[in-house]
């Protein structure tokens, strides 16, 4: 069992591998960069590569890849969206996706425009879809689930403000962007009325 | 200080409160509803309100507000986005940050079909702006950045992929979408793999 905490240091690590000028760096190095504690940077470090050398650090190139068989982006996931209003649009045509592998392969909405949601049984059959991305209305999300879980898919990515009721061999995560913005603004008048 | 976690589960009360069909509730029963720890709940809601009484539980009503009063729900926040693309666009006509009692009152881009940049310092000089949305390309993000905090703007959500450089007292909140989506798939391939 990993951390979240770990899971979502793992990307800023990457980041800032892939702008490093110099053949090897140690993990004190990166820490300072993201300032970050030194033990912490570490021990994420040595989960994930065998290749530290004391006194030289890291091979930049051979971190990177560890880093990507770790996280499995060597691996072409596919995902499909349903539900393409602004927010599944702007995820749909979104290039940021690829840097990890991952492809979103079809998108479908009952408008006219996308492929009906009719069609996802179809689809999945000829394909793997690892993951199920959606962006409907609030009270659209559980049958939109249910029909996804129904294709065999075991990963759903939920933008809907709903808690949505999934067996438990189903992984959830759950994207609040208002609940998110509403903790920065707490965050930022705890700070003022101090 | 409060932690994060904390401060991510309080939404999730609110929501399940809404719902809630009685006039009391004890931390037991919120806790079963969303699946937590007994303990955890009755704690987080000590912090909050101090409503709880032995054997009846909290006024959902009270408790309701008593969650509106600590996360600052009853003050009206502001906010302006700058990158009206299509991320920008979804965030900008987005209903849900009504709920915490959240507007995004004006929306800049370098587009003519938006206010222009240059007039983000008259804009912020007659009105106090609690957060900077940027929503632009990665490599225009700290520019824009820059701009904000020259207007005085002391927290900033930012969604594009780059950490910025920002003093002490500005807090930013990074939302990693691509980088979440690749831990979501990370941790299906684990549970796969097992
Ligand atoms: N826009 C945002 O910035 C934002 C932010 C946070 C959360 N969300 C959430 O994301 C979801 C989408 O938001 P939006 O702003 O894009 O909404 P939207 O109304 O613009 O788009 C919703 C889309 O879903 C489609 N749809 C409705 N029922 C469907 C069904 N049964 N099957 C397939 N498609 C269906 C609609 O035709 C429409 O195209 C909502 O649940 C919203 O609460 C949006
Ligand atoms: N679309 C997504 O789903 C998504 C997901 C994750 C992250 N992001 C990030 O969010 C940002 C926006 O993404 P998008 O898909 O909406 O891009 P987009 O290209 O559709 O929109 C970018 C907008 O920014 C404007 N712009 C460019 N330079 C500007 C400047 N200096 N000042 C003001 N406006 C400027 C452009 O005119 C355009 O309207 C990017 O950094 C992207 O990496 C987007």
């Amino acid at each position: 069992y990993v951390s979240e905490a770990f899971l979502e240091r793992i990307p800023l690590y990457l980041n800032e591998l892939e702008k490093y000028k110099n053949d090897y760096i140690s993990s004190t190095t990166l820490a300072n960069i993201l300032n970050l504690g030194e033990v912490l940077v570490r021990k994420d470090l040595a989960k994930i590569s065998q290749g530290g050398k004391p006194k030289i650090g890291y091979h930049v190139m051979d971190l990177m890849n560890d880093i990507k068989d770790y996280m499995g982006y060597n691996n072409k996931s596919k995902a499909i969206i349903v539900g393409m209003g602004r927010l599944g649009n702007a995820l749909y045509h979104y290039s940021g996706f690829n840097k990890y592998n991952i492809h979103i392969l079809e998108a479908f909405d009952i408008l006219d425009d996308y492929k009906n949601i009719n069609e996802i049984k179809d689809f999945c059959s000829e394909q793997d879809i690892d993951v199920g991305i959606i962006t409907v209305p609030k009270d659209q999300a559980q049958n939109v689930c249910n029909l996804l879980l129904s294709q065999g898919i075991k990963a759903i990515w939920n933008f809907a403000p709903i808690r949505l009721n999934v067996p438990e061999d189903v992984i959830v995560q759950n994207e609040n962007l208002a609940d998110s913005l509403s903790i920065l603004i707490k965050h930022k008048n705890d700070v003022v009325r101090k």
